[in-house]
């Protein structure tokens, strides 16, 4: 059975440029 | 000046959303997809030394031009309020603050991946990543 770790399931949204 | 609205595409999706889906939290702890809380996202991000988790603001939801399939969300992300545009399939799965999982069509969601799910809306607090060093 695979096991996936928990931040494989929330996305990165955050703009790759900031401020 | 505000930041330039980023279009992020993810690949279609992922075999993890699928209920009954094992999913190892930060602390090593075992529990499916359909049973995660906001607080198991909340104690993973602490520890761990490179995530960190953002509140991400659901500002607009529009279907997609490229195909009925997929809808455009519109968030605003982090302190900075910075706007980000994703594009997903109707039944991709979000997690809201305090809510649980919710996507554009949830019936869809329920129906292809199992997964209990609610309509995601306007307003609602979505939980996101950052890196904590990008800054």
């Amino acid at each position: 059975v695979p096991v996936f770790p928990w931040h494989s399931l929330v996305p990165f949204l955050a703009p790759t440029q900031s401020d | 000046p505000p930041p330039p609205s980023n279009t992020v595409v993810p690949p279609s999706l992922p075999p993890y959303f699928i209920k009954g889906s094992i999913i190892q939290l930060a602390d090593g702890e075992l529990k499916r997809v359909e049973d995660l809380k906001t607080e198991d996202f909340i104690q993973s991000a602490e520890i761990s030394s490179e995530l960190k988790i953002d509140s991400s603001t659901v500002e607009r939801i529009e279907g997609s031009h490229t195909s009925p399939n997929f809808a455009v969300v519109q968030f605003s992300v982090g302190e900075h309020r910075a706007q980000v545009s994703v594009e997903v399939l109707v039944e991709y799965p979000f997690f809201v603050f305090g809510q649980g999982w919710s996507s554009c069509c949830p019936d869809r969601t329920t129906q292809l991946l199992e997964l209990p799910c609610t309509k995601l809306s306007v307003g609602d607090v979505c939980i996101s990543l950052t890196l904590k060093n990008l800054r």
